[in-house]
């Protein structure tokens, strides 16, 4: 339908601008990021990795060597994406997270598709980058939840990042039918149930790349926001791991508010390849079996 | 985790790192260092007689890595230094006990 | 005893020698490294177009000490050389079979 | 396999080098490194006052041999390097694992 793929493509576009946006304060502190740029909300690129206005990290890369991978198999397969993971490590990425190199590097060694549960796992890394198997699996509940998992095992195995990764997943989905905020509440009640770690009210205001810290930065300001600017400008200003929340802000504000929602002058200045492979990637993966 | 350190010639450096990106590991520690063995260093002019400098320079690389990746990067390191000619230069291999992450504390494997 | 290697950020060094001389641990050895890592360098402008050098100066600290010690001094390494920012650096604990003090012939224990 | 590391004084590295070659070891790696120790450095001018640099230069010299010249070797190297001042330095050894000749794969004794 028109509407799910305007949502589609906002939740794709979102999470690229919310990474691109992010980029420029990641690992910046709240009062680094106002004495610096008072409030930052315009694509303009620098930060720690001296970045181009409008380039994208790790967080898009991945979404995107995700759904290569979904594309050319009709669907999910745990190898091609690993495949596709080791072509981007080895295209020399502007950065890439710890842990997700050591999974992808521990694939490389041995081929497994997933590592022992470990501590060192609970980061962000895993859920950053769902968007296109959330697509991919729109109405195959059984096969969602499978193979989320099994996506988020290739880099990360830790009880946390599954739990936030369904969550997070289920939030996308749930907006992508047409539900609305409401509706994410019941998501995220269930996943405070759960695991009450998560619980962001108040917010903490810590806004690393620790998932815990991560989702209770998206979460917060989701629910206080009504703008898919104001959401994603509010969240990157925490600062810490920006790129991430933003581009996790971004990917479920692209898919509440529409694309049309998202700032001309973000648009402007976004990455044209990343935009255009976004599209193609959007329209491609709404063809799948799954519908 | 071992430690593998190479001494290398130093125009081989951005080989050597490019070989061990390919298996992930992107993080490692290099050291001029002067070189002594059966390679001679160029002969110089000094007071009009000539003599021969004895040491060249060399690269020494320090990368700390899962013992699971050693024969590996090993094997990567050899065919991304060689040459042929004599003074390609050694890999050390030894154990490291622990490692740790200055900026998070984490330790061994997840620190690198 | 064991060897402590750590790759610090060089302006790093004056507060890690105060926080080792601190548990009395006033001597070691200091070598100027390049480090290369997930820190970007700084952007040089090469025939028109800017890029980024990938290394960045570090230093190496090495300090011999008593393995009783070593947990004590990780710390304080760790708590001086940290600043929360990429690129802090790494700490490498590896085991030493014998240390001789050149000028006493001391051996171990009483050599450092 | 053992490496032999000696951090010594400067001007002592020829005779180490000439006393590790009867031995039969003609190969070995050097850096340029600074010591901090008991030793104090030299005295400076610096805006008329008079300081102290507390580190002084020193050598490094690591030399991988078979564990059954280690003893051999570091007697000689501390005879070599003593001067009987302080400052004389340390030798530190530690246990190799793997040995590689870059240029021709040998390994283990046969690459040293
Ligand atoms: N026993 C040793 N211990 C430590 N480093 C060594 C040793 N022997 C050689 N090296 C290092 O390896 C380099 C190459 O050694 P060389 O004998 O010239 O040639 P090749 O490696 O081709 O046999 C030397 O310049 C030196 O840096
Ligand atoms: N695997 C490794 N082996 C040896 N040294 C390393 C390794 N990885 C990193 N280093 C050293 O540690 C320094 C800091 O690493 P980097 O990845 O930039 O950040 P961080 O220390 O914050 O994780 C590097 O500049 C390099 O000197
Ligand atoms: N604990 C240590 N770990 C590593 N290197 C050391 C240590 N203590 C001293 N050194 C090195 O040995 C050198 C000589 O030490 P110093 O205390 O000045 O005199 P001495 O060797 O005569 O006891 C120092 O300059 C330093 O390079
Ligand atoms: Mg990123
Ligand atoms: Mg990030």
């Amino acid at each position: 339908t028109e509407q799910l793929h305007d949502r589609a493509l906002g939740a794709y576009l979102g999470l690229a601008v919310g990474d691109a946006l992010g980029a420029t304060v990641e690992f910046m502190l709240p009062r680094e990021i106002k004495y610096q740029y008072g409030v930052h909300k315009d694509i303009i690129g620098g930060g720690w990795l001296k970045l181009k206005a409008g380039r994208v990290t790790d967080d898009t890369e991945m979404s995107l060597a995700l759904g290569r991978a979904l594309l050319s198999c009709g669907g999910w397969n745990a190898n091609a994406v690993a495949d596709e993971f080791v072509v981007w490590l080895k295209s020399r990425p502007i950065d890439i997270g710890n842990t997700c190199r050591r999974g992808i590097q521990r694939y490389m060694l041995n081929g497994s598709l997933s590592g022992p549960v470990s501590d060192g796992d609970g980061g962000n890394g895993a859920a950053m980058r769902i968007f296109p198997l959330v697509l991919a699996t729109l109405n195959d509940d059984a096969a969602f939840r499978q193979q989320m998992l099994e996506q988020a095992h290739l880099t990360h195995n830790h009880p946390l990042s599954d739990a936030a990764t369904l969550a997070l997943g289920e939030m996308t989905r749930v907006l992508l039918k047409g539900g609305g905020v409401k509706e994410c509440r019941e998501v995220v009640k269930a996943l405070l149930v759960e695991y009450p770690r998560f619980k962001f009210t108040p917010y903490p205001g810590r806004a690393s790349g620790y998932i815990v810290d991560t989702m209770q930065t998206v979460l917060h300001h989701f629910f206080i926001t009504d703008s898919l600017e104001s959401f994603l400008v509010d969240t990157v200003n925490c600062g810490e791991d920006a790129d991430t929340t933003g581009a996790i802000a971004g990917m479920l504000a692209g898919a509440l508010y529409g694309a049309e929602a998202i700032p001309r002058r973000w648009l402007a200045r976004l990455d044209t390849g990343v935009q255009a492979e976004i599209r193609e990637q959007v329209n491609g993966l709404l063809q799948l079996p799954a519908y | 985790m071992k430690k593998i350190e190479a001494i290398i010639k130093p125009f081989k450096l951005d080989e050597v790192r490019e070989a061990l990106s390919e298996l992930g590991a992107s993080g490692l520690t290099v050291t001029e260092v002067k070189g002594f063995g059966r390679q001679k260093g160029h002969t110089e002019l000094y007071r009009g007689a000539e003599y021969v400098v004895d040491f060249l320079p060399k690269i020494k690389i320090e990368v700390v890595i899962p013992s699971a990746l050693v024969e590996t990067a090993v094997e990567a390191i050899v065919k991304a230094a060689h040459t042929g000619k004599i003074g390609d230069g050694k890999i050390f291999v030894t154990a490291v006990e622990q490692v740790i992450r200055i900026r998070t504390g984490e330790t061994d494997e997840s620190a690198i």
